[in-house]
């Protein structure tokens, strides 16, 4: 049996949003750790894995593990009627149902609403998702979540908004992080410095770089990650020309949220 | 032009 419950709704409604615009199926496993989630997008350039443990739900009880694929598109129409103080409980029974039950509880009216959802197939997830050496990235870079979206907006708007492959490089040289797009008439760079810790302990920009790196990616991938920023107030991005991209939002104590995205390269 | 490879080539099917 399954059984876990969360007072406030918004956790898991800011997951959704953070994940259901570029993925359409995730794959929920269960099990007495916590719940961990993958997803894989339709072109199989980028992969999402979330991890929350049990100590993130003010009930969890999980007595056998369980792994089932839902339809994201679905779950975020649902969560969209939930208040951000509603009480959720996600509940499944034995091997024998093939739906999982989610509840919203108002704290305030009492008013329950109800959702079954079916199992559904996910094409390719779950897959093991190995710890590569930190050797391997050229360079990491640390941000505020809330300037990252900045960026991936200022980017977008820059960019013919119409255009689904607006790419964007991404370079990191010394103490300096390049976000560069190019737009239908011009080009748009947006530097970051290293920002002095001192001034802003709590929002540092921190880059470290082992060798100059600069890739290019999908801006429209890069918009959707930045939603990950309700989930933590820093995004830490991996850089290789060998490795999928790392973009992680490490939410409170309980977990994170981590898209691995492919870059472009030259044919 | 660009290509983009499979992203699953880096990871294994548990």
């Amino acid at each position: 049996i399954l059984e876990l419950r969360l007072v406030q709704a918004t956790l898991f409604k800011n997951v959704l949003e953070a994940i259901s615009d570029l993925f359409s199926k995730a794959n929920f496993d269960f099990s007495g750790t916590g719940l961990e989630l993958q997803a894989m997008d339709t072109s199989h350039v980028a992969l999402v894995a979330l991890l929350l443990r049990a100590e993130a739900f003010n009930h969890y009880l999980c007595d056998r593990d369980l792994s089932m694929g839902l339809n994201l598109a679905d779950m975020a129409k649902a969560f969209r009627c939930a208040n951000n103080d509603d009480i959720i409980t996600i509940k499944a029974e034995e091997d024998w149902s093939d739906t999982v039950t989610f509840t919203f509880e108002s704290p305030e009216d009492g008013e329950i609403s109800i959702f079954d959802f079916d199992f559904v197939g996910t094409n390719g997830v779950p897959l093991e998702i190995p710890e590569f050496p930190e050797s391997e990235y050229q360079a990491k870079v640390r941000m505020p979540s809330a300037k990252f979206m900045r960026i991936c907006k200022k980017l977008s708007s820059f960019g013919d908004s119409g255009d689904r492959d607006t790419v964007v490089i991404i370079s990191v040289d010394k103490e300096c992080v390049n976000f560069f797009t190019r737009g239908k008439t011009g080009t748009s760079t947006i530097v970051c410095r290293q920002t002095q810790t001192v001034d802003k302990p709590k929002e540092p920009t921190l880059i470290e770089m082992k060798e100059q790196v600069s890739l290019a990616f999908d801006l429209r991938y890069m918009n959707s990650f930045s939603k990950g920023s309700t989930l933590s107030d820093q995004v830490t991005i991996s850089l290789s020309s060998n490795l999928p991209a790392v973009f992680e939002y490490k939410i409170a104590e309980t977990g994170y949220i981590r898209y691995y995205m492919l870059p472009r390269i030259e044919e | 032009g660009t290509k983009q490879g499979n992203i699953m080539s880096f990871f294994k099917k548990v």
